[in-house]
């Protein structure tokens, strides 16, 4: 790989660069490097193509493994948007929308951001766009009562898909968190047999930082996937690859732009391959 | 945190007998530990602990009873040296209004941080117009307006259909004319790569000439961080930075990746979502936030 004619000390330092490089974090990193290393001592493999190959793999087994796709079910369905600020939540559930949208599906959205200013204008902008009734309330009202209104609202128009946004929080934010569980027990209650999803948002320009937003909301509010946005720009969002060896979370959607059309679901091979390039 | 590893991987080598330089390599891998863990750039903390290897390979921490201490002082004086001494002041134009755009990618922060700079900026006496460069993003404008109207402060707006060069120069020419010496001008998000974008912001910085060229940078970035700032920095005129979302537990090492590779200060970080949540920027805060 990357014309190294041998395996030694130099082609290790290299890979770590570029995995440190693409954010997977130094600790998984060096824990990868050094299995490595064994194997190749053990495996006594000469071709650092060989190596290489094998690396990829494993890297493409931990993004694999119990791999279960965004998917639909016959009953009501609903998927609550969480995340930090600024990830793309509200862009990322627009773009949901459309995809089934494009399938003939009823999909609503619940207009959860109720504090930060112009976030329910937001949401009714990309509703009008796309032609999905968005359930809201005043700014400043409570985002549950926004949520309980939504889903009656949603069951009584036989809605395939009900898109509930929540607004940006810290994850260190306590009081925020509680509130984020608060919506989400309400959603519980007043759907107890539609099919929920927590999405976990993540930008892939985050570093670090990511595995403790995926921790503390995991624990908040049992994340059911992640949606990887902002993969047109430069980072690689190799944290996701700790993120699903460390956590368990699975990586099921990614956004590459900032148009609707702008999502794809997420494909290992290529996202191994793309965090080497 | 890293003073404690530091002592005491030296404490352990140090067991053995006296220190030698092999023992101060291996316990500088702590260091880089500490700063790739803060999300400091690869390349910028290999140069940074070669520098502190070349200081700490010395008679003073080989043979000093505290050697962990010692390398620690090395660490801090090289980072602190690093992050810039000077508290960085907003310059203002000598003719008014004075131009101050913000950019960066988006999400960054930048349209929160317009309000609050107008906040600050009325509380120093000014009289600060807001701009609404923003024409994409849906209900940007409405986003800046209601941010005006919190704080009881104009934004000067020509809705989504009119450029933003054309956008910019009408807020002169109503500061201008309204008694307003001061115009922020939000723009919208875009990626340092994408060739048409950059290109709006060229022409902006070409027509007005702004006093600053601020950079929004969220404290969670990554790796990345340098290839965005190093990109801007080539295309525009970047004068600082404002590092957002430091309210977090983000190590915000990133701060360093881009001050050491533009040499541009950063100026104020956000602190909060609400308006008068910006500070100015403290170096050693920031030092010792990023070393854990
Ligand atoms: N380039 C790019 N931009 C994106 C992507 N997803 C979202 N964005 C942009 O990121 C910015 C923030 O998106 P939002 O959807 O408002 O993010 P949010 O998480 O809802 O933000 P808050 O509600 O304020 O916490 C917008 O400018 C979006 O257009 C993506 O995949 N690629
Ligand atoms: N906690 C915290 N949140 C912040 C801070 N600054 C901005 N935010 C939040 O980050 C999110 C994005 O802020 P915006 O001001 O919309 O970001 P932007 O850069 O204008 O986004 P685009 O215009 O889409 O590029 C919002 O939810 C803000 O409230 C900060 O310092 N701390
Ligand atoms: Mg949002
Ligand atoms: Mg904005």
């Amino acid at each position: 790989f990357r014309g190294y004619s041998k395996i030694d000390d130099e082609l290790f330092t290299e890979l770590e660069e570029l995995m440190v490089q693409a954010d997977v974090g130094i600790k998984t990193t060096m824990d990868m490097v050094e299995e490595l290393r064994t194997r190749a001592r053990e495996e006594e493999i000469e071709d650092p193509e060989e190596l290489f190959t094998e690396f990829q793999e494993k890297l493409v087994q931990i993004l694999k493994s119990d791999f279960e796709p965004l998917e639909l079910s016959a009953d009501l369905n609903i998927i609550i948007m969480v995340g930090v600020n600024g990830v793309g939540k509200t862009t990322t559930m627009a773009k949901i929308a459309e995809r089934y949208r494009a399938q003939d599906k009823k999909v609503m959205f619940a207009a959860g951001d109720t504090f930060r200013a112009g976030a329910i204008e937001q949401i009714e902008v990309w509703g009008q766009r796309l032609g999905v009734e968005v359930i809201s309330q005043q700014a400043g009202s409570d985002a549950a009562a926004v949520a309980y209104d939504a889903v009656q609202a949603a069951k009584a128009r036989n809605a395939d898909l009900l898109i509930v946004d929540t607004a940006g929080r810290l994850h260190t934010q306590k009081n925020l968190m509680k509130e984020l569980q608060k919506v989400k027990r309400v959603i519980a209650q007043e759907a107890p047999t539609a099919h929920k999803e927590v999405l976990l948002v993540l930008d892939a320009t985050t570093g670090q930082n990511a595995i403790s937003q995926a921790e503390l909301f995991d624990e908040a509010v049992d994340v059911d996937g992640i949606a990887l946005t902002k993969l047109d720009g430069t980072a690689k969002g190799g944290i996701v690859v700790a993120i699903k060896n460390e956590l368990g979370l699975p990586i099921k959607l990614i956004g590459v732009g900032e148009e609707a059309e702008d999502l794809q679901d997420f494909d290992p091979d290529q996202f191994v391959e793309a965090l080497f390039s | 945190g890293l003073s404690e590893k530091l002592q005491n991987t030296l404490n352990r080598l140090k067991g053995k007998g006296k220190l030698n330089e092999n023992d101060v390599k291996e316990a500088l891998k702590e260091v880089k530990m500490a700063l790739l863990e803060a999300d400091v750039n690869y390349k910028v903390v290999k140069d940074f602990v070669s520098r502190v290897e070349e200081r700490a390979v010395g008679k003073d921490v080989m043979e000093s009873l505290t050697p962990g201490q010692q390398v620690i002082k090395i660490v801090n004086e090289e980072l602190s040296e690093l992050m810039g001494k000077e508290r960085s002041k907003l310059e203002f134009s000598p003719q008014p209004p004075t131009v101050i755009m913000l950019c960066g990618l988006q999400g960054s922060g930048k349209t929160t941080t317009a309000g609050k700079l107008a906040k600050k900026l009325a509380a120093d006496g000014k009289q600060p117009l807001l701009a609404a460069g923003d024409i994409y993003r849906p209900a940007a404008i409405d986003q800046l307006q209601q941010l005006g109207e919190e704080l009881n402060l104009p934004v000067f707006s020509m809705g989504d259909e009119k450029n933003p060069v054309d956008i910019v120069r009408g807020a002169i020419s109503y500061a201008q004319s309204h008694g307003r010496d001061t115009v922020i001008l939000d723009t919208a998000g875009r990626l340092h790569v994408d060739r048409e974008m950059m290109q709006e912001l060229e022409d902006i910085e070409q027509e007005v000439n702004p006093a600053e060229t601020l950079l929004v940078v969220d404290a969670m970035t990554g790796q990345d961080a340098v290839n965005v700032a190093r990109d801007f920095d080539e295309i525009l005129n970047i004068t600082g930075l404002i590092l957002t979302k430091l309210d977090g537990d983000a190590r915000g090492g990133a701060a360093l990746s881009i001050k050491t590779v533009t040499g541009k200060p950063v100026k104020f970080v956000g602190n909060g979502e609400k308006l008068e949540d910006l500070e100015p920027f403290y170096p050693e805060r920031m030092a010792s936030r990023i070393l854990g």
